[in-house]
Parts: C-alpha cells; sequence; structure tokens
C-alpha cells in the first residue's frame, strides 16, 4: 500500500495559495514516502503500545498515548 | 482525477474503515491546537464534539510522557527527548510540598549583576 | 470529504499491512484516529 501521487497532489492544494503552483513528480513521491513512513510510524508504535498492555487490537487509546512524542518525531 | 477511490476501492472503505451511525464512535476529530500567547487571527470557535464524536487529545495521558516509548523506524527527536525531560522534570516537582528543588538547586548560582 | 476517504482507505492499508506483520489487529478507530492525525499533518 502506498499514497497515490495525485492524491499527495490534492493534499498539498488543498494548503497552497494559488491553485496554479505545480509539485512535480520526484517532491510528490518523496512526500508519499514521508507520509507512509508517517504512517507506519504511528501503527507500529501503537502495535507497541498494545502490546506492553498484553491486549491484541490497537485501539484510539493505544494511538494517543504514542501521540505527543510521535508528533514531536516528525 | 486518478486520485480518488475506485469503485473496488471504495467498496472496501466503505465495509472495512469507514466510522458509521451504528458504531459507538461515529467521528474521530484532532482538535484545532491554539497559541496561548498569540491571538489566531482566525479564531477557530471551540465547538463542543457533537455526541459519538472521539476527540483525540494530546494531554490525556500526559503523566505517562516522562519516558521515551519504545520507537519503530523513526528514533526520537532531540525536542522529543527535550520533552521527556521536561515531563520527568514537571513529575519529580508535582509530588513536592512548598519548597521547590529547582530553585534551591539553581538560586546558589545567581549573580544579580548578570541579570540587572 | 472524498480525500478524507482516500486517505483513510491507504492509512487503513498501510495499518493493515504493520497489524498482519506483527499479528495484531487494529479497531476500525484505531485506523480512523491514524488517518485524521495524518491528514492534518
Amino acid at each position: 500500500a502506498a499514497f497515490k501521487k495525485e492524491l499527495v497532489s490534492q493534499l498539498l492544494h488543498l494548503h497552497f495559495k494559488e491553485d496554479k503552483t505545480k509539485v512535480s513528480g520526484d517532491p510528490l513521491l518523496l512526500m508519499a514516502e514521508f507520509l507512509k513512513i508517517f504512517v507506519r510510524e504511528a501503527a507500529a508504535r501503537g502495535v507497541r503500545q498494545a502490546q506492553a498492555e498484553d491486549v491484541s487490537d490497537v485501539d484510539v487509546e493505544h494511538v494517543e498515548k504514542v501521540l505527543p512524542q510521535l508528533l514531536l518525531d516528525f | 482525477e486518478g486520485w480518488c477511490l475506485s469503485e473496488e476501492e471504495f467498496e472496501i472503505w466503505n465495509q472495512r474503515y469507514r466510522l458509521k451511525e451504528s458504531d459507538q464512535i461515529q467521528e474521530i476529530i484532532f482538535p484545532q491546537g491554539r497559541f496561548a500567547s498569540l491571538q489566531d487571527e482566525k479564531e477557530i470557535p471551540q465547538q463542543n464534539p457533537r455526541a459519538g464524536t472521539r476527540e483525540l487529545s494530546l494531554f490525556e495521558w500526559r503523566v505517562w510522557q516522562n519516558r521515551p516509548f519504545p520507537t519503530h523506524l523513526v528514533d526520537h527527536s532531540e525536542r522529543c527527548y527535550h520533552f521527556i525531560s521536561i515531563m520527568e522534570t514537571i513529575e519529580l516537582m508535582r509530588h513536592e510540598e512548598g519548597e521547590c528543588s529547582y530553585d534551591l538547586e539553581i538560586k546558589p548560582y545567581l549573580q544579580m549583576e548578570d541579570v540587572t | 470529504q472524498r480525500l478524507k476517504a482516500a486517505v483513510h482507505y491507504t492509512v487503513g492499508c498501510l495499518c493493515q499491512e504493520v497489524a498482519e506483520d506483527k499479528g495484531m489487529h487494529f479497531s476500525k478507530q484505531a485506523v480512523a484516529a491514524i488517518s485524521e492525525i495524518t491528514f492534518r499533518q
């Protein structure tokens, strides 16, 4: 699974002032890779927290516990 | 436009990931951070979350933040370790009564000519 | 909302991979939380 370049382009354009702003392929691929790493890190840290609590289901609260440090790491 | 979900992807999303009215939590939001010292030009009115909405909190588990959580492929940043050390200092001070150990420790080094 | 749904779907697939990798399961709410955080990021 991965973020499609076109999806990343749409996401970036949410924040651009100029609609005409263009982003070429490489930055889109880099941003897609960044988002993939971010999601996998969030998921893996949520898993670690659930495992530390000896439960097999990762729930919101496991994500919430690791959230402050996750956001400071990105 | 190539970015939106295909029919098949939409079906999977709708079935596997979409939060529905029938779910206990129908929506998860991450409240807009606000800068206490600066008046936000676009002040977002603090709306009360609707029933069924779960607001993600950054301070619900604050007392757990005085130690580094395990990481996966991305290590903790310097500013994250700084945050953790501050949370540890706060945790230690939390149990103090009256005198503040930080004050007692640092006061002997204060030279008034450094600050006037 | 379509954009959010596309992000949510992609996040769900990525979480699925991590879940299978670690032999764990993600609740829908946990996936939605990671999706909301990613969208905000």
